[in-house]
């Protein structure tokens, strides 16, 4: 199976 | 004082019907190069980013950066109130806490205006590094939104491989599974019809059907998207908006458990 992953693990806060 | 005049309100409305069910609220920053807006949906899952040019509008004056917070809803039913070929010009003081919307019609028999409150939005602001994407696949944004509508009566996740043979789409689910493919298209008669693919590496990878349906709603925008992929990165789709700017969703792939 799969699970979604987030976009907070690619892209960083300024 | 902030005020851009756009000659076919027509575009803000596609506009918003590409982002309001991503998004309940979010901020358009506004400076003297245009307007630009960067959020999340609620799950983290995907992002928007929209930018419009201010040279994309028939006047745009920005004297002091100003970031509005926007309910997209109350925004949308303001924007019901017009034509797509009226005239609409947005308009906000410095510091202001609404935002006036006019719309005139081109004849200027009928002029209308609309005054809405402001919000104050906790905003971050993500940096999105820089990538080089192994696959760039440039297709008509009607077969892409077709290629998504059908698929997802198969399954939740679409998997999305690229070659440099072509693009394939599959699914699969409790009554069997589905497969598109599309090659690279030899002649074509104009750009917008074809499907052309730019690929130093294979890649494969899956994504949740929802998202990918809720950026079809950007469709009427542009007869092109362009589908950016690589290797365990979030996918990039982007519909440029003729002459105005564009609206690029990141999603976050499905990740093997």
């Amino acid at each position: 199976g799969t699970t979604q992953g987030r976009l907070d693990s690619f892209f960083t806060v300024i | 004082m902030f005020e851009a005049r756009l000659l076919k309100s027509g575009q803000l409305k596609k506009i918003l019907e590409a982002i309001k069910e991503l998004l309940k609220e979010a901020t358009f920053d506004c400076s003297d190069s245009g307007i630009q807006l960067q959020a999340m949906d609620d799950a983290h899952v995907s992002l928007v980013s929209m930018c419009l040019k201010s040279t994309g509008f028939d006047k745009f004056r920005c004297d002091r950066n100003l970031s509005m917070g926007i309910n997209l809803e109350s925004m949308v039913k303001i924007m019901k109130c017009c034509s797509n070929d009226d005239i609409m010009t947005i308009k906000a003081q410095d510091n202001a806490d609404t935002l006036t919307i006019m719309f005139e019609t081109k004849n200027q028999e009928k002029m209308s205006d609309y005054e809405m409150k402001l919000m104050n939005l906790d905003q971050e602001h993500l940096g999105i590094p820089e990538t080089n994407y192994s696959c760039i696949i440039k297709m008509p944004s009607s077969e892409f939104a077709r290629i998504c509508r059908d698929l997802s009566q198969f399954g939740d996740s679409l998997v999305i491989a690229c070659t440099k043979e072509g693009v394939k789409f599959s699914t699969s689910g409790d009554i069997g599974s589905a497969n598109v493919k599309l090659s690279q298209t030899s002649t074509f008669d104009k750009e917008e019809e074809g499907v052309t693919i730019e690929m130093t590496q294979a890649v494969c990878l899956t994504f949740a059907c929802r998202y990918l349906n809720l950026f079809c709603k950007a469709t009427p925008l542009s007869t092109q998207v362009i589908l950016s992929m690589s290797g365990d990165v979030p996918l990039v789709v982007e519909y440029q908006i003729e002459e105005l700017g564009c609206i690029r969703y990141y999603l976050a792939p499905k990740i093997e458990e």
